[in-house]
């Protein structure tokens, strides 16, 4: 029923597929019930956002935006040598162009806000992605992050300290302490055997990594499988499939408008928009409450390539497409209803050194560590979402390592696949591996980490030094999550999303941000001036009324009170001015009977109606003044 | 790094360190104390403290003042910092910054 007059909305097969219909997020029916991420902003961290195009002008947000880049609160993106920075503008679109202007394309969530962080066109350190994480984060709801370390195969990166404890900080003081939104693309390094588990912002339990699948359901082959995705949604193929219809910049070679954007950038601001659709419905769900919805709502599909597996808590999982295709329908059903899950658990086992040597496959070195009741009473954990493996291994080519991980259900992780460009000779410091593929499982029992080597016989031998499991979960019993699913289905008819139906939100905490606005350069000269404008004319005001008091100093026949009243009136009646004065203090006493001195209103009127202001009525009772 | 905030686009990174700072998780007091404790530790160090690392509280960013570059000043100025650093009881932690090599997906 909706019709938007932008001409590559029909083009936008992901919103909505007339070729092939259901393969697109399902958002149609939800806008139609006027959920459109209104109230809500999504920050797009990148290389910049061209706020000016017409798409992305009316929904813009100067407020959530900045370029750490420059250092100033302008996001615009600067021309480069190779027309690349048009890809946070290209994300910015996908989340929120503007409907019925006439102009490109329609975003995901096109009654939210857009603001732009600008910082991946120049050198980037530590300290600048833990600025960005936290930057605006009272105004900003949710982070879009379609950037990574090096997808070639041989990476091993993430967030460093400072990033970490941005993320974390994000999720704790952001949104008014229900949490920042991370939302990660998981990487384009399919063709080079990548996979996101060597990523670490795909493996932080603080963010939704979000993969691609096109045009037919299929993995590309550029995605990347990880064990720690947690869904996929729509983008481009190979040649032969559709990519991306958005905004894009129109500086250098764009013209406003691309139907070539593609690869898991493409994918997270789709995944990103959605959310501020669940935001819009249910303003207080935590970061916890949108990663279980994603869960509970993301919908598994055939794919015999896909190996999906079901756990023990009845969620299909496969390391190709997480939890399966994001669909907006259901994410907006299922948070209109959804109460908040129990605070986040975690239990830490000791650090257990092996120092034990991997064998080549077929043979693998297998350790388990049991957790039992006790050990998890303490923190209440009953139930898993996130589960993390930190370990050190030393091999000479680590590349050769296939590590899998085991949760108590026998649920089996992938959780470091075998990389044939990765011939670092370093192994692993103390690199963290997650997975989600045990969520809602329970979390007691023997978890198995299993390592073996793929690599031929010529490589040395490799040493499990030492590992760490982590466990993160809720108290929610086993039967508490299957509860929860059964509700989640109840309401997927769309019976509760309308505007008379709303389950009561806490308020959220006051979280005050320390650097509020900073002023550019440009804007401190341009006040300067106004400055200087404003002691030029109040010089010369004073300048005036000196001058034209020293007629009244020198007239020394007429020294008393009421007769410089009277010669001020006569001076301003032959200049022709009607003072607003003159007749309240010919009706002085008409106007004291009228009402107390601390009349509400600032003025008072006379017998004709005209408004006083109040400083008048103030000369006159305290007599006249020079 | 001329401030937390980022860098020059496309300017050269100079030394710079992330440096956590006990006792500044409380008040803004308190804040207000670790930040003075900060630019003195930052001048012990021959750096600059450049302000806060965004929210995070306690983080600061120390960098080296503008000046000749030369290899030799570089790694004494290095050196010095890191010593300073790492022998002070105050410092949690501290981390010189890296250029970090991100792409776009």
């Amino acid at each position: 029923g909706l019709h938007f007059n932008d001409p590559k909305f029909p083009q936008q097969w992901h919103l909505n597929n007339r070729r092939s219909p259901g393969r697109d997020i399902n958002v149609t029916g939800v806008w139609e019930r006027n959920v459109t991420g209104r109230g809500v902003t999504v920050v797009v961290v990148d290389d910049g956002v061209e706020y000016t195009i017409r798409d992305i002008r009316p929904n813009y947000s100067p407020e959530g935006s900045y370029d750490l880049n420059s250092n100033d609160p302008d996001p615009m993106p600067h021309p480069d040598e190779e027309n690349g920075n048009h890809h946070g503008t290209r994300c910015a679109g996908e989340i929120a162009a503007v409907p019925n202007n006439s102009f490109c394309a329609v975003g995901v969530a096109f009654g939210s806000r857009i603001a732009g962080i600008r910082v991946l066109d120049g050198p980037l350190t530590d300290s600048m992605e833990a600025v960005a994480f936290n930057k605006h984060y009272q105004i900003n709801d949710i982070y879009s992050c379609s950037w990574g370390p090096d997808d070639d195969g041989k990476t091993v990166d993430g967030p460093h300290q400072l990033g970490k404890a941005a993320l974390q900080h994000g999720v704790m003081a952001g949104r008014h302490g229900f949490g920042s939104i991370f939302v990660v693309a998981s990487g384009n390094g399919g063709q080079h055997n990548d996979n996101c588990n060597y990523d670490g912002y795909a493996n932080s339990i603080y963010t939704i990594t979000i993969g691609a699948v096109d045009e037919e359901g299929r993995m590309p082959f550029y995605a990347e499988e990880c064990a720690s995705m947690l869904a996929v949604t729509f983008s481009g193929g190979d040649k032969m499939l559709r990519s991306i219809v958005t905004t894009d910049w129109d500086l250098q070679k764009g013209t406003g408008c691309t139907e070539g954007h593609t690869g898991t950038s493409a994918a997270a601001p789709l995944a990103a928009g959605m959310m501020a659709l669940m935001l819009q419905v249910r303003p207080c769900l935590t970061w916890r409450d949108v990663q279980h919805i994603i869960v509970f709502t993301a919908t598994r599909y055939e794919d015999h390539h896909a190996n999906w597996d079901t756990n023990q808590a009845g969620f299909g999982h496969s390391h190709q497409h997480g939890f399966g295709l994001l669909n907006a329908w259901r994410l907006v059903n299922a948070a209109k209803i959804w109460t908040s899950v129990p605070y986040l658990a975690s239990y830490v086992s000791p650090v257990l050194r092996e120092a034990k040597v991997i064998p080549l496959a077929p043979g693998s070195l297998e350790v388990v560590w049991n957790v039992s009741h006790a050990d998890l009473a303490l923190s209440g954990l009953r139930t898993l979402e996130h589960v993390a493996v930190t370990v050190t291994i030393s091999h000479p080519r680590r590349g050769s390592l296939d590590l899998r991980l085991s949760c108590p259900s026998g649920m089996l992780s992938l959780i470091g696949a075998p990389r044939s460009l990765d011939s670092d000779p370093g192994g692993f410091d103390d690199w963290t591996f997650s997975t989600v593929r045990c969520w809602g499982e329970g979390a007691q029992g023997q978890y198995r980490l299993s390592v073996r080597d793929v690599g031929d016989r010529e490589s040395r031998v490799g040493i499990l030094e030492r590992w760490q499991l982590t466990l993160y979960g809720s108290a929610w019993r086993p039967q508490e999550v299957e509860e929860r699913r059964r509700l989640l289905e109840d309401a997927m008819s769309g019976k509760y999303l309308h505007d008379g139906f709303s389950l009561p939100c806490p308020p959220g905490l006051d979280v005050p941000e320390e650097d509020g606005y900073s002023l550019t350069p440009n804007t401190l000269k341009t006040l300067m001036l106004l400055g200087c404008f404003a002691v030029f004319w109040t010089a010369y005001y004073l300048l005036e009324v000196c001058l034209s008091q020293r007629d009244v100093a020198l007239d020394l026949t007429c020294g008393g009170a009421p007769c410089r009243r009277a010669r001020n009136r006569h001076r301003a009646l032959e200049e022709g001015m009607e003072l607003e004065a003159t007749p309240l203090y010919e009706n002085k006493d008409t106007e004291e009977t009228e009402g107390p001195p601390d009349l509400p209103n600032q003025g008072s009127r006379d017998q004709e109606g005209t408004l006083a202001p109040a400083l008048d009525l103030q000369e006159v009772r305290e007599g006249p003044v020079c | 790094l001329p401030g937390p905030g980022g860098t020059e686009a496309r300017g050269p990174v100079g030394l710079s360190w992330a440096v956590h700072l006990d006792g500044a998780e409380g008040e803004e007091e308190e804040e207000e104390g670790t930040r003075q404790r900060a630019d003195a530790l930052a001048r012990a160090a021959g750096l600059v403290n450049a302000g806060r690392i965004g929210e995070l509280r306690g983080h600061y960013l120390f960098t080296r003042p503008a000046g000749p570059r030369e290899d030799g000043l570089e790694e004494a100025a290095r050196q010095r910092a890191e010593e300073v650093l790492a022998g002070h009881e105050a410092v949690r932690w501290h981390a010189e910054q890296r250029l970090l090599k991100r792409a776009k997906r």
